[in-house]
Order: structure tokens, then C-alpha cells, then sequence
């Protein structure tokens, strides 16, 4: 299962993870 | 004798047919969940028309079924404990680590963790939504989205039409590039996206990943093929396929959605707010037959949900 985030932000947004890091939920993913 | 003879041919041979194909298919479909991280293949379209013509929306409610009968007390730890043994699953995480407290894998499979073993992150505006792997992330552009690296998906058959925004125009007369400028962002803006993968080992609800607001529910039945990283590699435009819901709404920078996708064998969504979402239920009828729901304003549905509140669980079945 999968769950798909989709959502707009300011061009200033950066991803905190990388592709195939395991998280957990309540992880920060961006800001 | 003659007639009889000939249609217990008949039967015979559609038996072997049916039985050759489907050890065909799953021993494909076997051969391809372990396929290493890097394998670059695609699959042509006659190749995802026969994956996708394999029984997997039975097969799945069939694991279902049988995963919620109860087990005897003297079976449950040593069948939930293979579970356990075989995927990895962190026992100590759980708010009830005893086994044998488990009535089947389906009531396991959904298990709570023990308060405290997660924080939710309170300086950032985005929190992950689940225990689970990173697939994919970064921009969409021109209204196409990536699964994993080069194999990608179309925003517009993801989410369907903006109905949200007031907008019913069938979606297929647009291009994906006419769908992404209907979203109308702010000036500034990009559409981002990020796709968290969970392992059968993982804990399997999951929770709001920012301060948002629900207005919109969309359900696609669409099948129920595998979502391994492996597959997603193989498969292009697999979460179109896929059942699914969609929740769009709006945070604090403008829109947002939230959509859980369904797996083999793990089609069974629960949203705590939405009582009336069924998925993977043999009434559905044809895989394309969308169900919509509009959110009214002050239902449980329709209030705002804060970052790591609980959205819902996936289920065997």
C-alpha cells in the first residue's frame, strides 16, 4: 500500500528525505 | 453420449487453460516483486493488459476473508509470529506486543503502537503520514508526476476532474499540461508530490501529514496490482490503475490532497471520518465506476485536521 501526497507550495520548498530512506509517521518530510 | 463426451472436453481443456494461465501469471508476478531495486525495464501494454486481467481484486478479498477468522488462542503466536519473523515487524512498537491478544493477521495488521514511540515534528509544515519508504518525490511538470525515477503518471488520470474547484470538465479532452494550469496555483507556486511506500511489515495506519482542511472525496475502484518498489519500476502510470481515494482539500499554502493507494491483497481502506467508504467490495462493478463525495462544511469529515492526527488504516482483504 501506498499513500500519494500531491499539494502545492512555494518554489522555496525543500524535501528534508531522500528517495528509499525509510520514515516514520510524524517524520518531517519538507518545510 | 456424444454431446456429453464433447463438453467434458470442453471443461476439461478451459481447466487447463485457466489453470496454465493463472500459474503463468503469478509465477510473472512473483518473478517481478523481486526483481532488483535497479531493474530499468518497462512493461509493454499487452503485458500490464494480462497483469492486469489476473483475478487479484478476488484473490485479495479471498486473503481477506480468511485472514479475519478467528484463530484459536494455541495458534495465534506461532501463525502471527511467522508473520512477524518474515517481515520484520517491530513487536515492541506495538501497544499490545502479546500475540496471542490478537483474534487473526487482520486484527495484527492493523495493530496501534504504544503512545510515544512517534513524535510528531512540530517546527516543519510537512510530516510523513506513515511508517514506510520513500518511492518518490520532488516537482510535477506539466501536469505528470513521477513514481520512481523515469516511469511516470498523469496528474489528471491520478486525481480525475477538479470538481473540487467548481470544475466538471471531462479530463480527457485536456492535455496534462491545460489539466495542471486548471489547478490554478498562486504565483510563486509548484506543485509538489511524495510517495510513501509501506512494506507488509509495516505498521499499517496512517495519519494527517499537515494542518488541512477535506473537501472533496473521490474513489476510484480500479484494481489491486502489487505497489512494490519493483513493480512501480516495471509499471507505468500504476497508481492510475490502482483503487484508490483521493482526499483534496486545501493547507496553508493553497491546495493539497491525500490520497491512499491500495495493493494486492491490502484493498481494504478505512477512513476514520469517511463512514460511508467501502473499497475493494464486489459491488462496486466496473473498475472505472467513480464514486464521489462532496464534504459538507461542520461533519466530521468536514473539520480540520491537525498534523499526525489519525486518518486511517489499510486492511487485509
Amino acid at each position: 500500500s501506498t499513500i500519494v501526497l500531491i499539494f502545492e507550495a512555494p518554489r522555496n520548498f525543500e524535501f528534508k528525505v531522500q528517495t528509499g530512506q525509510k520514515v516514520s509517521y510524524g517524520q518531517p518530510l519538507g518545510y | 453420449v456424444h454431446t456429453v463426451q464433447r463438453s467434458k472436453s470442453k471443461v476439461k481443456w478451459r481447466w487447463i487453460t485457466i489453470g496454465t494461465a493463472t500459474f503463468g501469471g503469478i509465477s510473472y508476478y512473483i518473478y517481478f516483486q523481486f526483481q532488483p531495486a535497479d531493474q530499468p525495464k518497462v512493461a509493454n501494454k499487452s503485458t500490464v493488459t494480462l497483469y492486469r486481467k489476473m483475478p487479484l481484486k478476488m484473490m485479495s478479498r479471498a486473503w481477506g476473508t480468511i485472514n479475519n477468522l478467528e484463530l484459536p488462542v494455541v495458534l495465534r503466536r506461532p501463525l502471527i509470529g511467522l508473520y512477524v519473523w518474515m517481515f520484520d515487524c517491530k513487536l515492541n512498537e506495538a501497544a499490545d506486543p502479546d500475540l496471542r491478544n490478537y483474534k487473526n493477521l487482520g486484527e495484527f495488521f492493523r495493530r496501534t503502537l504504544k503512545p510515544g514511540v512517534r513524535t510528531v515534528n512540530a517546527d516543519h509544515d510537512l510530516t510523513s503520514p506513515a511508517d514506510g519508504r520513500i518511492l518518490h518525490y520532488g516537482i510535477c511538470k506539466n501536469g505528470i508526476l513521477e513514481q520512481v525515477k523515469g516511469v511516470t503518471y498523469s496528474l489528471k488520470g491520478f486525481l480525475g476532474p477538479l470538481t473540487w474547484r467548481g470544475d466538471i470538465d471531462d479530463v480527457n479532452n485536456l492535455s496534462d499540461e491545460e489539466y495542471h494550469q486548471k489547478l490554478k496555483l498562486k504565483p510563486g507556486h509548484e506543485l509538489y508530490h511524495c510517495v510513501v511506500y509501506l512494506a507488509p511489515g509495516d505498521y499499517h495506519r496512517f495519519h494527517s501529514a499537515s494542518d488541512w482542511k477535506i473537501s472533496y472525496r473521490r474513489h476510484f475502484p480500479g484494481d489491486l496490482l502489487s505497489v512494490s518498489p519493483g513493480i512501480a519500476r516495471w509499471i507505468e502510470g500504476l497508481f492510475n490503475f490502482n483503487e484508490r481515494v483521493v482526499y483534496a482539500g486545501t493547507w496553508k499554502h493553497g491546495f493539497f490532497s491525500y490520497t491512499a493507494v491500495g495493493a494486492t491483497n491490502v484493498g481494504s481502506i478505512r477512513i476514520y471520518c469517511d463512514e460511508e467508504l467501502t473499497t475493494n467490495h464486489r459491488d462496486h462493478g466496473d473498475r472505472n465506476n467513480v464514486r464521489d463525495a462532496c464534504i459538507i462544511e461542520g461533519t466530521e469529515m468536514g473539520k480540520s485536521f491537525q498534523k499526525g492526527d489519525m486518518f486511517g488504516e489499510f486492511n487485509l482483504g
